[in-house]
């Protein structure tokens, strides 16, 4: 394992952490997107089936596990905690998710490695997790001003993108094998996602601190 | 030449 991917993992980590941090804390969900978090749980369950039959390391294993829990964990907190569901801005997290599930998987039964009941939730896994944080995105676009973690969160999220691209260059120039297209495809089309919003996301918070300084 | 990896990431 290289540095890129380690370090790609660990911003993935932080991310999902300073979640269940601003949840504990502040008692409070406001900002973040239900829909977002349930994909990404329905992307760890559908990805990590090979965590009983495929034994890659200790690392993975746990990793794995602590995703799957992390994601029903938050996802648990904003449906049945008394204090923080309260705080779920409903009216505002409108995506459409049940469409973007039901594209990736027909997309996964088209487009798959092998025809096996878990490379096509592999494949889904991939596909969604590409399109997972749209939900998030319009949520912070229409909120307008967002709290700092729930930014931060979102930041962190696109260095985990970003870091796992390079490690896949990293990969192809240093080893004998190269990352699985279904991946790299999904992974830069994500990236893409993260990089247009992020331009312009913080320009136009730049430019209302400039107004609001002057 | 080179071969695709197994599912070694997360």
């Amino acid at each position: 394992m290289n540095i890129f991917r380690f370090a790609g993992d660990m911003t993935h980590l932080i991310s999902i952490l300073i979640l269940l941090l601003k949840i504990y804390a502040t008692k409070s969900c406001a900002g973040i997107s239900l829909k977002t978090q349930e994909l990404y749980a329905l992307v760890f369950l559908t990805r990590y089936l090979d965590l009983f039959t495929d034994y890659v390391s200790l690392y993975n294993s746990v990793m794995k596990i602590v995703f799957i829990a992390s994601s029903l964990a938050i996802v648990w907190c904003m449906r049945r905690h008394p204090l923080v569901r309260r705080s779920y801005d409903k009216d505002l997290d409108t995506f459409r998710h049940q469409y973007v599930v039901l594209a990736c998987f027909v997309l996964a039964l088209v487009l798959h490695e092998r025809f096996t009941f878990q490379e096509v939730f592999w494949a889904f896994s991939i596909y969604l997790e590409a399109v997972a944080i749209l939900p998030q995105l319009v949520l912070l676009q229409r909120s307008g001003n967002v709290d700092n973690l729930t930014g931060q969160y979102v930041l962190f999220l696109g260095a985990y993108r970003g870091l796992y691209i390079i490690n896949w260059i990293y990969r192809y120039f240093t080893e004998d094998h190269f990352a699985r297209w279904i991946a790299c495809v999904s992974g830069l089309i994500q990236t893409a996602l993260y990089a247009d919003f992020f331009y312009y996301y913080y320009l136009s918070r730049i430019k209302q601190d400039t107004i609001m300084r002057l | 030449h080179k071969e695709e990896t197994t599912k070694d990431e997360l």
